[in-house]
């Protein structure tokens, strides 16, 4: 099992591979992953040596063999069928974005209470009432939804979005939703990562 | 200083004390914020001692005391001028969102190469061209930019930003981006978080 930290800095080094791919950059040292995040080259060099692959020759890693190996091992390839659920300015903003399915992250619905975004079309996702959400969670068999209404609606529709089966709530509001105990919620904490970020300045 | 993690950990019990705030709630204890954030109770304790106050009765903490120290002690009201280059749709959402300045996150204009965009206003805040990031950022005394472009302009805006005088860039693109020393990134990365939080299912 892969710790979380670690996933973290594979799928960053994925980035810079990706980015090698388009400049047509074969192979990569661990010194040069490791300028560019600031970290430490063994900790680059022990995540590599984690996986199951990665050609080391002379000159480094061959770039194409490392990408494929962080996507083997991060499961890119396993589809994660999601459901956005509130579709305003962010949920829009992430329904549009054709770089999720690069990661397995598939968004097949959004569902808002709003009767006029009902039916409208949003990167090729249709739009339904949140009273739909059930019967499409049990048609699509989906067990994820990505979180995005206002505050004041976020456990309301937390409740129950659990009821309807959901397992997995990826959480962008800023409200810590109590859920039972099978249900996994991940607290998008944008502003934490925020004031982290300028804490120190 | 605080540390990052307890930066995140106190950014989330803010959370939950603004919920309080708005249900009436005067007085929550460890066990409540530590049971909704699956987290040891001890560690909830020991982030709390380390803040300079919390009227600590035998029911627990006073919920308008506690927040207000965690506001305290990470700044909230230092007021953080920042910059969002590229105006598309992640820009826009985030440009709309008005929770940002209760953090002290204060978007003050938006920079975009697309003419189409040019004076639109979105959350009340203008879109200029990005030809004047650099006089508007020393009019307008920023060093913090969000940079929403898309991936294959990224490192080129970056290197226009740096010139201009940007020291902090919060990076919502799939880039990792080369800076110079004396510049900070923030690499928001999406898709690790997403990959970390269905990798177990
Ligand atoms: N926009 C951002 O940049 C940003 C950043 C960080 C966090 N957030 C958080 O993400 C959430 C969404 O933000 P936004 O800016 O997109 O808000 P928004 O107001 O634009 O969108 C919210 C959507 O939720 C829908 N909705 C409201 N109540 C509902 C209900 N009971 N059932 C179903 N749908 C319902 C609304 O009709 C609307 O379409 C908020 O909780 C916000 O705090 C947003
Ligand atoms: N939308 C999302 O949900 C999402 C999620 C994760 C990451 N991202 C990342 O955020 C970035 C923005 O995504 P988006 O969906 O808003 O894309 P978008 O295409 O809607 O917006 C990009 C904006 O950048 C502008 N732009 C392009 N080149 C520029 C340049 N040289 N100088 C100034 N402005 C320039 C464009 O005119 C456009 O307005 C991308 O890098 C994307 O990978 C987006």
């Amino acid at each position: 099992k892969i710790s979380d930290k670690t996933i973290n800095r594979l799928t960053l080094y994925h980035c810079i591979l990706t980015d090698c791919i388009r400049k047509g950059i074969d192979s990569i040292s661990s010194t040069t992953i490791a300028g560019l995040l600031r970290i430490d080259d063994s900790q680059v060099r022990k995540d590599i040596a984690m996986l199951d692959n990665t050609g080391k020759s002379r000159v480094g890693y061959d770039v194409k063999e490392l990408k494929s190996a962080i996507e083997h091992n991060l499961a890119f390839s396993k589809v994660k069928n999601v459901f956005i659920v509130g579709a305003g300015n962010l949920g829009f903003a992430l329904a549009k974005y054709n770089n999720f399915s690069n990661y397995g992250l598939n968004i097949l619905a959004l569902f808002d209470n709003n009767p006029l975004k009902h039916d409208v079309e949003v990167g090729g996702k249709k739009v339904y009432p949140i009273e739909d959400l059930k019967g499409q969670a049990k048609k699509m068999d989906v067990d994820i939804a990505i979180l995005t209404v206002p505050y004041n609606a976020a456990q309301q529709v937390t409740d129950y979005m659990v009821e309807a089966g959901i397992k997995y709530i990826w959480n962008f509001t800023p409200v810590v939703l109590a859920v039972p105990d099978d249900v996994q919620v991940w607290n998008e904490n944008l502003m934490g990562n925020f004031l982290q970020f300028t804490y120190s300045k």
